[in-house]
C-alpha cells in the first residue's frame, strides 16, 4: 500500500458517498446513468469474486464487499427506489458495444487463460470504459448538477491516482501490471474534457454546462 | 507463465 494508491481508494468511497447523499437529499437519480451504474455492478461482481478463494488483506476484503453491497444498493435506488425520476430516454448508450468487446478483449489479452483470471481482465476493461453511458447522457443533456459532477471528479481522482501508484510500485517493488496501466490509462482518459469543464466552471463556482 | 497471478489491488 502506498499514499497514491490509499488516496484513490478513499476518493473511490467518498464518490459514492456523493452518488448515494445526492439521491437522498435531491430524492431523485435525475442524472444519473442507471447502465452506468449497473455496468459497475458487473464490473465488481467480476473482479471481486476472488473474495472466496484469494486472501490479501483485511483492508482488501472489507472494501470489496463495501463496493460489491454499495453498487448494489446504488442499482436498487435508481432502479426502484427513485424510478420515477429516472428518464430512459436520455440514457440511450448501447451498452453491448462495451460489454461485448471488452469480453472478446479479456479473451485475447489476458495474464493466463483461465476462468478467475478473464473475469478479472473483463472488469478491468470494462471498468475502464463504463463511465460511457454517463458522460453520453450529460453530452445528451448538456449539462449536470453540481453535486453529480463532484460524484465524477471524485471517480475520475480516483483512477487518475492509481496512476502514481503503478509508477511508485514499480520503482519500489519492480512490479508492473501492464493490463491495469494500459486500461488505468485509457480510464483517466476518458475524465480529461470532463476535468477541463469542471475546474473551469464548476470549482468557479458556475453550473456544469457543456457548449452547445 | 503467469498461472498464479495475485491482484493485490482494487
Amino acid at each position: 500500500m502506498n499514499v497514491f494508491r490509499l488516496l484513490g481508494d478513499l476518493a473511490h468511497l467518498a464518490s459514492i458517498f456523493i452518488l448515494v447523499h445526492k439521491m437522498h437529499i435531491t430524492r431523485s437519480c435525475r442524472g444519473i446513468s442507471f447502465k452506468t451504474q449497473a455496468l459497475y455492478v458487473l464490473v465488481f461482481l467480476t473482479r471481486y469474486l476472488d473474495l472466496f478463494w484469494a486472501w490479501i488483506s483485511w483492508y482488501n476484503f472489507l472494501m470489496k464487499i463495501f463496493f460489491i453491497s454499495s453498487s448494489c444498493y446504488i442499482l436498487y435506488l435508481v432502479h426502484y427506489r427513485f424510478r420515477p425520476t429516472y428518464d430512459p430516454s436520455l440514457d440511450t448508450f448501447k451498452v453491448e458495444y462495451l460489454v461485448g468487446p471488452c469480453f472478446v478483449l479479456a479473451l485475447i489479452f489476458n495474464y493466463h487463460f483461465d476462468f478467475s483470471e478473464i473475469l478479472w481482465t473483463f472488469s478491468i476493461y470494462l471498468e475502464a470504459v463504463a463511465i460511457f453511458p454517463q458522460l453520453f447522457m450529460m453530452q445528451r443533456t448538456g449539462e449536470a448538477e453540481t453535486i453529480t459532477t463532484h460524484y465524477l471528479a471524485a471517480l475520475g481522482v480516483y483512477r487518475a491516482l492509481y496512476i502514481p501508484n503503478w509508477i511508485y510500485r514499480y520503482y519500489t517493488e519492480g512490479t508492473v501490471d501492464p493490463i491495469a496501466i494500459v486500461a488505468g490509462i485509457v480510464q483517466t482518459g476518458l475524465y480529461l474534457d470532463f476535468f477541463y469543464v469542471y475546474v473551469t466552471k464548476v470549482l468557479q463556482g458556475q453550473k456544469f454546462e457543456l457548449p452547445a | 507463465d503467469e498461472g498464479n497471478v495475485v491482484h493485490d489491488e482494487l
